[in-house]
Formats: structure tokens, C-alpha cells, sequence
């Protein structure tokens, strides 16, 4: 099962959301690649690893094999395929065939999930990855800018299941920072539920200092601070996402 | 005097600041253009405008002129160019030669701000704000994925400025979102201030709740919410930004 954790609006909780998904799945017995298609690499470097040499950019251009690049994570329980500046050759050489995609859906062999975090745009990496792609999690900070953004990410997901994967499925949205003392997150989630109705997950992550710390020591927070409100909120998402692609 | 709000790292609160820093120099008798240059279009929503039709990527493409796209915000003081469908043209066909800037430029003519809000990202768009403007404003939220991506786009600034741009200096970096409650929030504020001394403004923007409801009613929040502490923030920012232009 290939998730793409993807939403071109910048700093909703998609790295954050593939980081601790991978590591949730991963203490629940699955079998979890995490793939940084982010240039920016903070999935990997929240997972206190280096950038890649050679990286998860030189994978996909055919230049290196999986082997070389793969890291395993092993107190962790998953492996990290890393980002790194060949992620920017990628970018600047990308052809628009289905070589990319179809390398990084090969990574998926031997897991049963593969995790991909992808960059605050609709720009050549995240393309590859919906293209690969079987479902994806939208992380949304339940807020104004990132509200007004999900048509356009909807129409995006759109015109990949017409033009190029057409097994692409959302497999749903999470309301991510929430802060329940503000009207603005209970408007908002009200709205999101509106529209997309059970496409929203049950789970909500609160707005937790412990989330913005744990990167600082290359740790998820379900492992950083396992009894918190934001790793209980990971763990029933986690739940959530084995029921909806294992259940089905 | 062009000022280009940039940072790839997504949701720091680059809009935020373009839209109250605008709104802050327009009341304190500056005339100000503000251009949005994220095909997001949050600044234009933020302002209670819609996408422009045409809108800024037409301009910037040479197919329109700037009074066809140009928006008087009357009630706030200062104009808009706003964003639009046209911008995806603009990245879909940037040629890389000098024209873009050259207009973005041109549109300073009869202000003394030019703000440029630009996407999380340092892809062609940022690249043509950077290429025309004078000086950047880095908002910075005081987390971990924030701090290590400013070593990126230090980097960036160095590069343009030998290659396309010698005037462009970095003119400060604002901490952005900033609890004071957070070990983590001073911690990278000392780290940032260590670094860049004097390049860091004084004024800090806190937290504040105010910020992401505003932009719900088209309002920056030094109208929204003009006694607040995020609008002194961003009256105090303005006022050193004055400094640091004009005196100089
Ligand atoms: N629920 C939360 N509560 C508080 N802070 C959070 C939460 N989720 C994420 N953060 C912090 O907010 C910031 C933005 O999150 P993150 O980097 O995961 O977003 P992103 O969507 O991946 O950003 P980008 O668009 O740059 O890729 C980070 O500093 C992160 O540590
Ligand atoms: N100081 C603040 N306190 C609380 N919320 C804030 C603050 N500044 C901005 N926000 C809110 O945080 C979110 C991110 O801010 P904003 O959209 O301005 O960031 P950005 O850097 O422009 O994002 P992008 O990378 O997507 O362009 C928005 O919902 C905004 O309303
Ligand atoms: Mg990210
Ligand atoms: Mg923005």
C-alpha cells in the first residue's frame, strides 16, 4: 500500500504526519517504508538522519539502487529511504515519463506500507509520487489559508486518477494543530466534515508543544512522548488507516 | 524600495507578514504595492479580494498592464496585484531570461514599498521575486524544521546575489508564532540571535489566534484586531523595517 502524505499548502503537519504514521504502523507489526520526496529532507533529518549519498533523488533517476540508499531505522522498527541534493537534479532533469513513478513504486515491495512525504507544492516530486501512489492523507491545520486550499488539492487528486493513476483515492483528511479552545478550529472542522463527511478521520491531533520538539531529537513523538495527547491522536489515526486499507 | 517575504519553509507566516506589513506602512503614510506571487493566492484571499482575472502572472507574462490587473484596497490604504490562474502559465513558461523581474520591478514605480509575498518553495516564481527585489524579509517560525532550513536559504540569497541580482541583501529575520511559554521558542531564538545578530529584528510576533481568524474576514490584523498583540507585533516590525530602509 503506497501513501502519499501530500498538501500544497505549506507547514499543515505533512511531514509530522508521515513521520509518526510510519513509526505508529511500525510499533502495530507492519512492515513501513518511509520515503523523503522532500527536498527540504525533514523527514529525514526529524528522524535524526543525514541526507542521503546517494539519495532517494538518485534512486528514482536509475542511478543508484534501492540497497544503497535504504536506511534501517532499527530502534525505530521502519526503514527511510532519505532526501537529499540529488532530489534537486530529479526535479531539474524531470522527464514527465513513467520512469520515476514506477521506481518509486517498486520500493513498496516487501512492505506493506510505503509512506511517501512530499513538498509544499504541486510541482514535478509531488506529481511523481500521486502517480505512484495508491491513496492519499491530507493533513489540514484547521485554519483558514489551509481550508481555502483543499479545492484546488481535490481538483489536483482529480486530474491524476484521469490523466495518469486511476487507483489514486483520497483515503481521507486530518485535522491537524487542532486547537480546541478556538472557534476558528470548531468552524472549520464543522466545514470539513460538511463537505467531505466520512472522508475525514476520527482522529484529530491537537496543537502539542511535544510534536514541535521531538524533531530536535530525531525522534517521533509516539517514541518521544509516548503518553501525550499527540501520541495517542497518531496511534488512533494509525488505526484508522490500517482499518480503511486493511479492513476494505 | 522592493521587500520579498520568502522562505521555502512552508506555513512560517510569509502571507501573514506581507499582508500586515503592507497594511502597517500604508497607515503610517507610505504608499504600498503589495503583489502576490503564490498561486495559492492567500494574500488575495487574505484581503478579502478574488484571484485576478487578469492577475499578476498575465502582467508579469507581458500580456497585460498593470492597471488592468492593479486592485485599490480603498479602506486599507494601499494596492494589490493579485494572484490568478495566469501564475501557473508564468511557471509553466518561464523562460529564465531577464523579462519577469524586469517587470516586477517596474511595477515600484509611484510607491515606496513594493512587498512581494511568494510560495514555500524556490521554484521559478521565488526565483523572479528574488531576481527583481531589494531586500528580503525572512519571517521564521522558532521551530526545529524552520531554523534548519534557514542555512538553505542563506545559501539561496548568496547564490542570487552573485549570479543575478548584487543589490539583493537580506534586510532581517522575523520570529514568527513565537510562545514565550515553550523552552523550544527561546532556545531557537537564542540560536537565531547568536547567528544573526543585528539581522534579527527586535519586534517579535506572538501566537495569536487573532492572526488565523483574520484572514477569514479579509482583513489584515491590524484592522481586525487593532489593540492586539499580534498588530503592535507587526506596528513595531513595520517601524523597524522604516529604520532600516529609510535611514539608511
Ligand atoms: N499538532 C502539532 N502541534 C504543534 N506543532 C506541530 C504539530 N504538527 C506539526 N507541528 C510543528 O509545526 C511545524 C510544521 O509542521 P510540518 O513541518 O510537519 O508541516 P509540513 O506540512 O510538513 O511543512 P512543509 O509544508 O514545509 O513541508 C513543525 O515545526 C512541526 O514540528
Ligand atoms: N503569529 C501567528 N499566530 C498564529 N497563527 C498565525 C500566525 N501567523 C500566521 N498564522 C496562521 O498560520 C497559518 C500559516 O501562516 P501563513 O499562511 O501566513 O504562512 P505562509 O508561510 O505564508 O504559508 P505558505 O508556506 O503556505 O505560503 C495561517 O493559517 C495563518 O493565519
Ligand atoms: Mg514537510
Ligand atoms: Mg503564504
Amino acid at each position: 500500500m503506497i501513501l502519499v502524505v501530500a498538501n500544497q499548502k505549506g507547514g499543515v503537519g505533512k511531514t509530522t504526519t508521515a513521520v509518526n504514521l510510519a513509526a505508529s504502523l511500525a510499533e502495530k507489526d507492519r512492515r513501513v517504508l518511509l520515503a523523503d520526496l522532500d527536498p527540504q529532507g525533514n523527514a529525514t533529518s526529524g528522524l535524526g538522519a543525514v541526507p542521503g549519498d546517494p539519495d532517494l533523488g538518485s534512486y528514482l533517476l536509475g542511478e543508484s539502487g534501492a540497497d544503497e540508499v535504504r536506511l534501517g531505522l532499527e530502534d525505530l522498527g521502519f526503514d527511510l529511504m532519505p532526501a537529499g541534493e540529488d532530489l534537486l537534479s530529479l526535479l531539474a532533469a524531470y522527464p514527465g515519463d513513467g520512469a520515476a513513478p514506477r521506481r518509486l513504486a517498486a520500493l513498496a515491495q516487501g512492505y506493506d506500507y510505503l509512506i511517501v512525504d512530499t513538498p509544499p507544492s504541486v510541482g514535478p516530486l509531488s506529481l511523481i509520487a500521486l502517480a505512484a501512489g495508491d491513496a492519499v492523507v491530507v493533513p489540514l491545520q484547521a485554519e483558514y489559508y489551509a481550508l481555502e486550499g483543499l479545492a484546488a488539492l481535490v481538483r489536483t487528486l482529480d486530474r491524476v486518477r484521469r490523466r495518469q493513476n486511476p487507483r489514486l483515492r483520497l483515503l481521507g483528511i486530518l485535522l491537524t494543530m487542532y486547537d480546541r479552545r478556538t472557534v476558528l478550529a470548531r468552524q472549520v472542522e464543522a466545514e470539513v466534515r460538511k463537505h467531505f463527511g466520512e472522508r475525514v478521520f476520527q482522529a484529530v491531533v491537537p496543537r502539542s508543544v511535544r510534536l514541535a520538539e521531538a524533531p530536535s531529537f530525531g525522534l517521533p513523538v509516539v517514541h518521544y512522548a509516548p503518553g501525550s495527547p499527540a501520541s495517542w491522536a497518531y496511534h488512533a489515526f494509525a488505526r484508522e488507516v490500517i482499518q480503511r486499507v486493511e479492513a476494505a
